[in-house]
């Protein structure tokens, strides 16, 4: 049976948030007491990752950003505290 | 590169391998970790010494999705393989594998040594570095673990925090001795001409040869084309006085020092069919302008005036090229010869008579 197109792109659009989530978000420093002030936004987060693999820094998904999300890869956070 | 600091406090490491994968045998993983912390004590003061028993200062571990008091779990396969903490207490300057992955001391699967000698960047101290060739690049890339797989992005990282290795001449990064040229079993993953010299490639690292004084520069790579990926399968000079270089189903054009804009292009923009998925090596016949691919067994040619695929390929490789029957790790045209390389051996063919003339080893254009 042919995947459902929506079905792929809400994989995909899943994968993108936890790509972001896990490596590009900025982990609360520990002595900030309180909310954070301005949470990063996707498309931020989303900036960040491309321009750190030389990809066209769109803030927009495209295939050449999804297919290096989907790479394996190590673990450990690209931006740090 | 990108590192947090202050590092270690101290020259002198222990390190324990706390459990196995099923993957691979005791013995090969404990040769891939003592071979993964070499890569660093090479270029740095840093001394690794193993530990059986008790809490070392970086403790090895396989696990799955969540586990122990790791605040990272894994994803079961591909994804994340592996992640590391930076030096310190507790958790710091440890390593875990992704059990979900299948660890091998090859290019199948994901090579535990490639793997291992990032995270310990990371348990030394080190980020990851944007640099796409350097090993502390996020993303996993398998080179031949016969190559040094330090970039010198990475030794400056490295040595950025903990200085150089005592009995180091100079300060420019180190990087251990180059693969033997001269073995006797030297192979080459592609090669070509440019104007007057024979480039020999192979992993990371590039030969240029001038035939009439058999003289030979060694450099990596990157110095010439940073953004091109090391292992790099085949290569040819065109007419135009430009080089093609090819891997998977990329290739890139280059001119002079340029690689042209708008590449790397899919090699299916010559004319391959989809199911070609790479080039094993290339040859441009300057007396006709015909590029010949060679691909298993088979080869196409390609005009390089109408920049088209002729019709009626692929053919057998052997019909055309009598005696040779091997598939074919690279080929290029001196002196209106041919000369077919697969492994440590080469073949020297003439197109005219359309036999082979003799056999070589293949290092034969070197002087050894």
């Amino acid at each position: 049976l042919p995947i459902h197109p929506e079905k792929d792109n809400e994989e995909d659009a899943k994968l993108v948030q936890n790509y972001l989530n896990k490596f590009y978000a900025v982990e609360p420093d520990p002595n900030q007491l309180g909310w954070k002030i301005n949470a990063e936004s996707a498309a931020e987060k989303l900036q960040k990752m491309q321009q750190f693999f030389g990809l066209k820094v769109t803030g927009k998904l495209d295939n050449e950003t999804l297919e290096m999300m989907k790479k394996p890869r190590c673990g450990v956070p690209d931006v740090g505290l | 590169y990108g590192f947090t600091l202050p590092g270690w406090k101290k020259t002198k490491l222990t390190y324990r391998i706390v459990n196995y994968t099923p993957d691979m045998s005791k013995e090969d993983v404990d040769k891939a970790m003592e071979k993964a912390f070499k890569v660093w004590s090479a270029v740095s003061p840093l001394i690794f010494t193993r530990i059986h028993k008790g809490i070392a200062d970086i403790m090895i571990a396989f696990g799955t999705k969540v586990h122990g008091h790791c605040p990272r779990y894994f994803d079961g396969p591909l994804g994340v393989l592996a992640h590391a903490f930076p030096p310190g207490n507790g958790l710091g300057g440890d390593v875990h594998f992704d059990e979900d992955e299948d660890w091998t001391t090859g290019s199948a699967g994901f090579n535990l040594f490639l793997v291992a000698a990032h995270e310990f960047g990371h348990a030394l101290g080190l980020s990851h570095s944007n640099d796409q060739r350097a090993l502390m690049f996020p993303n996993y890339a398998y080179i031949s673990p016969s190559e040094f797989p330090l970039s010198p992005d990475d030794i400056s990282g490295i040595q950025s925090i903990y200085g150089s290795p005592p009995n180091a001449p100079d300060k420019r990064p180190t990087t251990p001795p180059s693969p033997k040229i001269c073995g006797s079993q030297t192979s080459f993953d592609a090669i070509t001409t440019l104007r007057k010299e024979v480039i020999f490639l192979k992993g990371r690292h590039l030969w240029r040869v001038y035939p009439d004084n058999s003289e030979a520069e060694r450099e990596l790579i990157s110095v010439f084309w940073p953004n091109l990926p090391p292992g790099i399968e085949a290569a040819y000079e065109n007419t135009k006085d430009q080089i093609l270089l090819f891997k998977g189903n990329k290739f890139w054009v280059i001119s002079g020092y340029q690689v042209l804009l708008g590449y790397p292009k899919n090699i299916n923009t010559l004319g391959f069919p989809k199911g070609v998925k790479k080039v094993d090596a290339a040859v441009c016949n300057k007396n006709t302008g015909k590029t010949d691919f060679f691909i298993g067994d088979k080869y196409w040619r390609f005009d390089e005036n109408s920049q088209s695929m002729e019709k009626g390929y692929p053919r057998l490789t052997v019909d055309e090229f009598p005696g040779i029957s091997q598939r074919i790790d690279a080929v290029f045209q001196q002196k209106g010869l041919l000369y077919f390389f697969h492994g440590s051996k080469q073949w020297e063919f003439d197109p005219i008579a359309k036999k082979v003339i003799r056999e070589m080893k293949s290092n034969s254009w070197f002087n050894c």
